[in-house]
């Protein structure tokens, strides 16, 4: 009996050891160890393989809780009555916003929508370059301010020009900004006041962008924006390199808010919708 | 800076009149959840933990070997967190003696690194600082990929009033190489190559890089890394040192509240040094590394 203990331990040892390199969290991975060990000690779970078989039941579980909140997007904006439909990205500094929004733009305009992209980045060396590359390569408009303008009036600006013209959807870039800082977190807040300023109720959606090679910061990102600007959804990118981005399911056990994109390279075809069993699948191979 | 996992590691021992087995595999779990908490790698955090282990109760040997009756001046919590500042400062390394190896008539540094790590912004943070040395650097816009990138560097060159080689047309290698040249005939004692991100395990971006460092000949090549890196920041720093054979990184991002347990990983598994810290945006933003502030950072 004492031998079938002794290969539950290692097996309980190796499952914590892929949450824990995926970035899982160790405070989350501990406290699903102590439910797996509790339930292999009631008889619940006979062996290895139950216990493997549930692990990934609790990672599934997680993940797809947010996601009934959540639906497709292009259908979200195809059914929506108060035009233009207005996302607003957002999170820290170099995780891939504005490339975000170029893939976005591309998909959203192949789906036969009219977009508006806001430069709402006004600090950054070429930040209002970039995404205009990005809006010539996805026929979409943009609407941008003077460097050091205020960035709350370009997105007003940029949800007006939509209303004038009969956009479907407004994609409004920010700058990056650390979550610690207040004067920086008081200016996001306003950017969102803005837009509900050019239409009632917009920004119909907001979306923390998270690098997917990002450890257990995320979370902290995660709840101060939260906080600040109540997040409706989260962009994890990166994912074509070799970090697993498991810290989205401590995101979602601990905010209950849906990943809904997936971002694998550099170029604008490579933005996948999430889907938790892959996600999953990935985790644990 | 005695953080939550630190705290709850002393209280573990308070009270105690000696380090015993018990008490210290009490405090040792604390300190390994603030440990992955900060997201040191899993390996690096086993190993720590170990030499901690080790010395705490070698050191409870060592007194109960005193036969006089002379106990440890410190309080058992207080010996402990010694034994993991000072396990944690070997482990960082010393400060660097440099931290940018010079060479005559020109210096060539080349920077490196997975996407939006901070490149770029570096780049004109050392130009800034090689100013400051009364030096003449020049700025080269190696990443002919990303869009505006050139702009980017322009743009930071303009403000500083340092140049920038540019030109369209040639793959990263020949531009770096005829960056050089045309350094030496302004006379700039100090080339900065900006090169685009890539990830570890793209083989031709890698190689790109190979081809930069065997044209240029860098006496600093640096790895920078984001300090809110997680886990796996550890295995795409050991590709970068086994390909290019990197001379030190920079931490960047420090101005926020990661942890920036990856600094130590790397440090561990690489064996190079760090040689800046990125603590801002703005050009001043950039500091020789000192090892002390980052042992409690990282601890907690
Ligand atoms: N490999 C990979 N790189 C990506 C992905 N998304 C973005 N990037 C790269 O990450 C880098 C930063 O992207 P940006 O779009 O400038 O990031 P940002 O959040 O807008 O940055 P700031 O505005 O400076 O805060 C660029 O080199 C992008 O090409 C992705 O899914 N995979
Ligand atoms: N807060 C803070 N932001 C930084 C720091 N260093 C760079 N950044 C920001 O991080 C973002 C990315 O910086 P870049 O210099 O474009 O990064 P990069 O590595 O050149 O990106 P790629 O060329 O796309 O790989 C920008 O918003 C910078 O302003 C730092 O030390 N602190
Ligand atoms: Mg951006
Ligand atoms: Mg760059």
């Amino acid at each position: 009996f004492s031998r079938a203990t002794e290969i539950d331990a290692g097996v309980l040892d190796a499952l914590e050891e892929i949450l824990l390199t995926a970035d899982v969290g160790v405070r989350l991975s501990m406290r699903w160890m102590d439910d797996l060990r509790g339930r292999l000690s009631r008889g619940e779970l006979k062996n290895a393989e139950d216990v493997r078989a549930a692990l990934r039941a609790l990672v599934l579980a997680t993940l797809e809780a947010p996601q009934s909140q959540a639906m497709d997007v292009e259908h979200l904006i195809k059914s929506t009555f108060t035009k233009p439909y207005v996302i607003m990205f957002v999170g820290v500094n170099g995780v891939g916003k504005t490339t975000t929004i170029g893939k976005m733009a591309s998909k959203l305009t192949k789906a036969g929508l009219q977009v508006v992209v806001g430069a709402g980045d006004t600090f950054r060396a070429a930040a209002a370059e970039q995404l205009a590359i990005w809006a010539e390569r996805s026929g979409s408009v943009m609407i941008r301010g003077e460097e050091g303008t205020d960035p709350a009036s370009v997105i007003f600006n940029a949800i007006s020009h939509a209303r004038t013209i009969g956009a479907d959807v407004v994609l409004a870039d920010t700058a990056g900004r650390l979550h610690t800082k207040t004067e920086l977190m008081d200016e996001i807040r306003k950017v969102k006041k803005a837009a509900g300023k050019a239409r009632d109720n917009a920004p119909d959606e907001v979306w923390l962008v998270v690098d997917g090679t990002t450890g257990q910061n995320a979370l902290l990102q995660a709840k101060e924006f939260h906080d600040v600007l109540a997040l409706s959804g989260i962009v994890l990118t990166k994912l074509d390199g070799t970090a697993k981005g498991g810290v989205v399911i401590a995101i979602a056990d601990a905010l209950n808010i849906p990943v809904r994109y997936v971002g694998v390279g550099e170029t604008v075809d490579d933005l996948k919708p999430f889907v938790p069993k892959a996600f999953v699948a990935a985790l644990f191979e | 800076i005695v953080s939550k996992g630190f705290k709850n590691a002393k209280e573990a021992l308070t009270g105690r009149t000696e380090l015993s087995e018990e008490n210290i595999a009490q405090a040792v779990r604390e300190i390994r959840v603030s440990l992955l908490e900060a997201d040191v790698e899993v390996g690096v955090v086993k190993r720590f933990i170990d030499r901690v282990k080790e010395r705490a109760i070698g050191e409870v040997v060592q007194t109960s070997l005193k036969k006089d009756g002379k106990k440890i001046k410190a309080s058992p919590g207080e010996h402990f967190t010694r034994i993991c500042y000072e396990e944690l400062e070997n482990l960082m390394g010393k400060e660097e003696p440099g931290p940018i190896r010079y060479r005559k008539p020109i210096t060539v540094i080349m920077m490196v690194g997975l996407q939006g790590v901070g490149k770029t912004t570096t780049c004109g943070k050392l130009a800034h600082y090689l100013l400051q040395k009364k030096r003449k650097p020049m700025l080269v816009a190696a990443d002919i990929y990303r869009p505006a990138a050139v702009k980017q560097l322009q743009i930071l060159g303009e403000k500083l009033g340092v140049s920038v080689f540019a030109k369209d047309g040639l793959s990263p290698p020949d531009l770096c190489k005829l960056a050089i040249i045309e350094a030496k005939k302004k006379k700039c004692d100090v080339v900065i190559l900006d090169t685009a991100g890539r990830l570890a395990i793209d083989d031709a971006l890698m190689t790109e890089l190979e081809d930069i460092k065997a044209g240029t000949k860098p006496d600093n090549l640096f790895l920078v890394c984001d300090a809110m890196a997680g886990q796996d920041t550890v295995n795409t720093a050991a590709i970068f040192n086994s390909r290019l054979s990197i001379d030190g990184f920079i931490m960047t991002k420090l101005d926020g509240d990661a942890r920036g347990g990856a600094a130590l990983s790397i440090r561990e598994v690489t064996g190079k040094p760090i040689k800046f810290l990125g603590l801002g945006e703005d050009m001043g933003k950039l500091e020789a590394f000192r090892p002390q502030g980052l042992a409690s950072r990282i601890l907690g």
